[in-house]
């Protein structure tokens, strides 16, 4: 289940839709102060089924569409889509036919929300469940947010018995 | 569950023992249990860590780099017992001096075969080791907006568009 | 003394609309006060701050360093209303890129005339700027020492002893 | 009141006599991690006057005494002296005739503290008073500790507020 592909529009400061592939293992982003590096693993995070805004820096989840800037309105809906490869054979069993999966996860102004798989309209549980056992999930060990890398040294001693619970 | 729990964390503490003293080239590292209590009733997990010629002390007294690199290897160790397809750091370097940012990327290197890294960095060296880099840029305020990345000599970072 | 914290909230409040325009180049920055409530009857400080071109948010939406930027600029703000007659700063330039570690130098040429700085770094931008280099190493494993150094071009920084 | 000179001994890692002069207005102090540039701050906000042990990054008091290396076994006392200098006539009347003042710090590992203002003994109330009104005392706006920049923004409003009484 590597990443190949994230398109992005309406997602915080990524108004117009924006594509990022990642066609290689160890990929860097790069850019200065406030330019929206950050904001690209929160758009990971949360297309993967992040419910709490406060984990994406934000007070309601509102806050992740596009507020608006100097020269453009703010927009009415988030989209992010994560494309996955199914090479490594890493997929639950009623995907197997498929040589990638896409989620993708829109919010609108009025609170709407709507996930798909693979363009099917499911329920945020199907997107849950899909990374259930493979070690990554919004919450996972495997994604390490700005300033949390010291989380598993000042963490009291049951938090991190969490960590290492999910890899149970 | 506790049994599985038990058995992870044995094959994580095993992975932190040896692990730890490579990235610190020398010293030692434990993970240990905490004592049940009537607040927490499942242990939870204490880490101890001996940079090397000092004395094995609370993770606190540990500097900033230290406890950086420390955290990293604690998070490596689970993900060698249980690899994930992708995992992202988001600019966990940045406490790290030269020696350790070198350390850091052999730790990936070594772990790039089962899964894919998304580094976000300011560091030119972290920089040096990525296959691919993507650069953001605002240059419409408050507008992001991505851009290929090509690293050049000794001047900054190109931005291409 | 009630007194005295509103006439110095003022002034810092001046300061920090004047000085965060300056450190982002653009934009506009507020000190306001909190409702006292029954629970903290002293009222307590917002920071308001808007980068250029985006709209005023909420300070936690601001990005790794537009927070240490902004933090920079309200520390400096107190000190130019109160300067103090030294400043220690440990690393907090860590999560500035090369564009803002030169505005944060800039502040602090603006202010040495009466402050003096002593700046803990690992970059090497910023030790440029300093007038004096403090080496520390740990030769023998656990004991520190101190050692003079030189900057030179572009090999590591020299540590001599 | 410039700082002209710092001397540790028995202080966290500087278990041997050591100097930093201090003879610039702008000092940098640099080296891997690990090797003790923090201690540096943590004696400088120790020896005017810091009480508690866990702000310095220990548990107990007693975490600031040398507590031994491979080669070398712990000791019994820690201490500091910090230099100050007083040609920017900011110093207290009862020292006016003085061209420096240096204030010195010592524990004992049997819990015992010692405090003089040159050289002359001196209780802990004395050495605090001596910084009022200055803006620089242990825990004054003027220390930024590792990590602690983020403090003014992710602190809560009244805390903040304890920032700029300081300096009323
Ligand atoms: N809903 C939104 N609409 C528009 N802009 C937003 C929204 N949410 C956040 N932003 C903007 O995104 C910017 C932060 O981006 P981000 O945290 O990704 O920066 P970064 O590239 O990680 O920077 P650093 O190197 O400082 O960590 C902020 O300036 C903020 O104003
Ligand atoms: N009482 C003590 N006796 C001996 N060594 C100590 C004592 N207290 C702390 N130390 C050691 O000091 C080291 C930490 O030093 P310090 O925090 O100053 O490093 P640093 O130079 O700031 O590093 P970084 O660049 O990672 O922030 C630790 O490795 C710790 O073991
Ligand atoms: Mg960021
Ligand atoms: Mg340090």
């Amino acid at each position: 289940m590597k990443i190949k592909r994230l398109e992005l529009m309406g997602f915080k400061s990524f108004v117009d839709p924006t594509v990022v592939n990642f066609d290689a293992s160890i990929i860097g982003i790069v850019g200065p102060n406030g330019c929206g590096k950050s904001n690209v693993v929160d758009a990971i995070r949360w297309v993967m089924g992040e419910q709490s805004a406060k984990s994406l820096r934000g007070h309601a989840m509102e806050d992740v569409i596009f507020n608006g800037s100097d020269s453009r309105p703010p927009l009415g809906m988030a989209e992010v889509a994560l494309t996955f490869s199914t090479e490594d054979g890493i997929v639950p069993p009623e995907y197997a036919g498929f040589s990638e999966i896409t989620i993708t996860r829109r919010l609108y102004r009025s609170g709407e929300s709507e996930y798909l798989i693979n363009k099917t309209a499911c329920r945020l549980r199907d997107i849950v469940e899909l990374f259930l056992g493979t070690g990554v999930g919004h919450r996972a060990y495997s994604v390490i947010e700005q300033g949390r890398i010291d989380f598993a040294i000042n963490a009291k001693p049951e938090d991190r018995r969490l960590l290492i619970e999910e890899a149970a | 569950t506790l049994k599985r729990f038990e058995e992870t964390f044995a094959l994580v503490s095993q992975r932190f023992e040896t692990l730890l003293p490579r990235l610190f080239r020398g010293g030692r590292a434990e993970l240990r249990l905490t004592e049940p209590s009537e607040e927490h009733p499942n242990p939870g997990v204490e880490l101890l860590v001996q940079p090397p010629g000092k004395k094995l002390s609370h993770i606190s007294l540990l500097s900033g780099g230290e406890k950086a690199l420390a955290a990293v290897g604690f998070i490596f160790s689970i993900f060698l017992v249980k690899p994930s397809p992708f995992c992202i750091l988001d600019e966990v370097d940045a406490p790290l001096d030269d020696v350790n940012v070198e350390r850091f990327q052999q730790l990936i290197a070594e772990t790039v075969s089962r899964s894919q890294f998304i580094l976000i960095t300011h560091n030119r060296r972290t920089m040096e080791h990525c296959q691919l880099l993507y650069g953001v840029t605002m240059q419409e305020p408050g507008i992001s907006r991505t851009v290929s990345v090509r690293l050049q000599d000794d001047s900054d970072v190109a931005l291409a568009s």
